[in-house]
């Protein structure tokens, strides 16, 4: 379950990173 | 059936909710009772961070949009992000406390399903945003269209398609991008025959319109009044036969958003 837990957040901050990224290039 | 609508939305949240899918069921069927869970102080910070950043950014994305649909549903979607992003922080808080908390637990699966649905509103806002692009486009086309009716010399039918070509082109590229990131076959292949349909209705409008500019350019005498609104009815009926078509067509771009 550690990895599990770990390696959701870390999804999921790479996620939401990600939807940044597609906000900055389209609003571009 | 695919779950997100376009491809980019799936490939963006399907290992999200792959994962979160997993550990709920995990949790659900109690194949974790009694098991500690660690300090995750590390990655929820990691998550607040990419949360700040990205509620700044879409906020100063919302200031500067023409888009009023945009401007309006996006900050529910920033609010239930941050929401879920304290109640992970809360978890983290709790678990380093308790690494046994059941309250914590919940609080991690309430705050990554908040997450979901949160950054999937986002996703899904600035996706119509980007069919309301298109469907701008479109309604040009469409207005345009309606212009043929006054289109009665050679003169003015060259004018009509040079102006008509790069709208037309614009459109079917911008469609054609549009069904090729449909995740859903019924829509991809609706919104093609629809294009499609437009393609070919084109030409028969234009070659109707230059048989009448022709016939009106060329005086002929014998053509009466009556044969001249029956011609002219004709090709309008063809402008009308691609109003519905093109409409139809868009309204395939909606359907994945419910």
């Amino acid at each position: 379950i550690r990895v599990g837990w770990e390696l959701l957040l870390t999804t999921i901050a790479r996620t939401i990173n990600e939807i940044e990224t597609q906000i900055l290039t389209r609003d571009a | 059936m695919p779950v997100f609508h376009t491809k980019t939305i799936e490939s963006i949240l399907e290992p999200v909710a792959q994962q979160i899918s997993h550990l709920v069921i995990m949790h659900e069927e109690g194949e974790v009772d009694g098991k500690a869970i660690p300090d995750l102080t590390a990655p929820v910070a990691a998550v607040q961070a990419a949360v700040s950043n990205l509620v700044r950014v879409g906020k100063e994305t919302v200031q500067t949009t023409e888009d009023a649909i945009m401007r309006r549903d996006m900050p529910p979607a920033f609010i239930k992000v941050e929401n879920a992003c304290t109640k992970l922080v809360q978890a983290a808080l709790m678990l380093k406390a308790d690494p046994y908390s059941v309250q914590a637990r919940d609080y991690l699966i309430d705050g990554s399903r908040g997450i979901l649905s949160g950054t999937s509103d986002l996703l899904l806002t600035f996706d119509e945003a980007e069919v309301r692009k298109i469907i701008r486009v479109c309604k040009g086309i469409l207005e345009y269209l309606t212009v043929a009716e006054v289109v009665e010399s050679m003169e003015d039918l060259i004018t009509y398609t040079k102006n008509l070509g790069p709208g037309m082109t614009k459109m079917a590229k911008m469609i054609d991008e549009r069904q090729q990131e449909l995740t859903h076959q019924e829509h991809r292949v609706m919104l093609v025959n629809s294009m499609n349909t437009v393609k070919e209705l084109l030409p028969v409008l234009i070659s109707g319109m230059t048989k009448m500019a022709k016939m009106i350019d060329e005086r002929q005498q014998e053509l009466t009044h009556q044969e001249h609104r029956v011609m002219l009815v004709n090709s309008m009926n063809t402008v009308k036969e691609l109003l519905p078509v093109l409409i139809s067509g868009l309204c395939v771009l909606f359907c994945g958003h419910g």
